[in-house]
């Protein structure tokens, strides 16, 4: 699966995600990537979302919105998709990962799986990494 | 405000032969996408482009070298998600075309729809005159391989993808 999310100098937000979905799925499987709240989720007010992981682990805690709905409680977006990636973990045993942004352009690039790539350009600056912490 | 794209390349198990190519794919297509920010473009713009490329790329499980069903096959999924309007495009099990985000994108900007999928969006790509491509231009020797491997009895794919839960 491969993701983006995006803010533009307008401030206007928006998401991407796209796959060939898992190894061997059965003929006719729709995973997580084309449904709305667990694929991806882009609202200017509160950020976007793309993710990436356990499909159906996903779908079942609508991962994207979910983490929407921690912002704007007040997380941030890092925090908002750790606890979202945890709830996943401990209440349906799946393991993902999600780039993040809010509309002050603040973003994260999280996951709970041992690796995931991951890019990120701001100030004409390039961030990236596989690991956790990287 | 200041600009910014976030890109993934996917969740689970990189093998370290691909980490690298993978890593270069993400970083082209991040700085692919923020080009068109610098330049004034929008984030809908942004995103399908960087997403595009790595649809394009072989390295991704995605387009071009997409995983295989159990039969062998090609079946894609995809969505755009529009901040300001909450306008969302989506296909799924989508065959034989080269960038399924451009098609989820089609979806939003040309119909009342949000949601498409199989031969249903496949007469809407043709409609919109996207090219069909062969069916094996999207399968590589590694999608293949793999495909192969968890055809065993006792292969278990979505750990195979994913890794093992910690």
């Amino acid at each position: 699966t491969v993701g983006a999310v995006a803010v533009d100098s307008e401030g206007n937000i928006a998401c991407a995600t796209s796959t060939g979905g898992i190894l061997n799925k059965m003929e006719g499987r729709v995973g997580d990537t084309p449904c709305i709240g667990s694929g991806g989720y882009a609202d200017n007010n509160v950020g976007a979302v793309s993710t990436t992981g356990h499909g159906e682990a996903i779908m079942k805690v609508t991962l994207a919105r979910l983490i929407l709905f921690h912002m704007e409680q007040g997380k941030s977006a890092e925090a908002a998709s750790d606890l979202a990636l945890d709830y996943m973990k401990s209440r349906v045993g799946g393991l993902g990962g999600v780039v993040t942004v809010d509309p002050q352009g603040h973003w994260a690039a999280r996951f709970s799986s041992l690796q995931m790539i991951w890019a990120a350009a701001q100030n004409d600056t390039l961030h990236y990494g596989l690991y956790t912490g990287e | 405000m200041i600009p910014v794209v976030v890109v993934h390349g996917g969740a689970g198990h990189v093998p370290r032969e691909r980490s690298e190519k993978s890593m270069e794919g993400v970083c082209s297509a991040a700085r692919a996408g923020y080009t068109i920010l610098r330049g004034g473009g929008n984030s809908m713009d942004a995103v399908v482009e960087t997403v595009t490329q790595l649809e394009n790329n072989p390295a991704f499980n995605a387009g071009c070298g997409s995983v295989l069903t159990n039969k062998g096959d090609v079946e894609m999924d995809a969505i755009v998600m529009d901040g300001k309007t909450l306008g969302s495009g989506a296909v799924s099990a989508v065959r034989n075309i080269a960038n399924p985000i451009q098609l989820a994108r089609l979806v939003m900007d040309k119909t009342s729809h949000v949601y498409l999928t199989a031969e249903g969006a496949s007469q809407f790509a043709r409609s919109m005159g996207i090219p069909e491509v062969p069916p094996e231009s999207l399968v590589t020797e590694y999608s293949r391989m793999r495909w192969k491997k968890n055809l065993r009895p006792d292969a278990n794919p979505v750990e195979c993808q994913m890794g093992k839960m910690g």
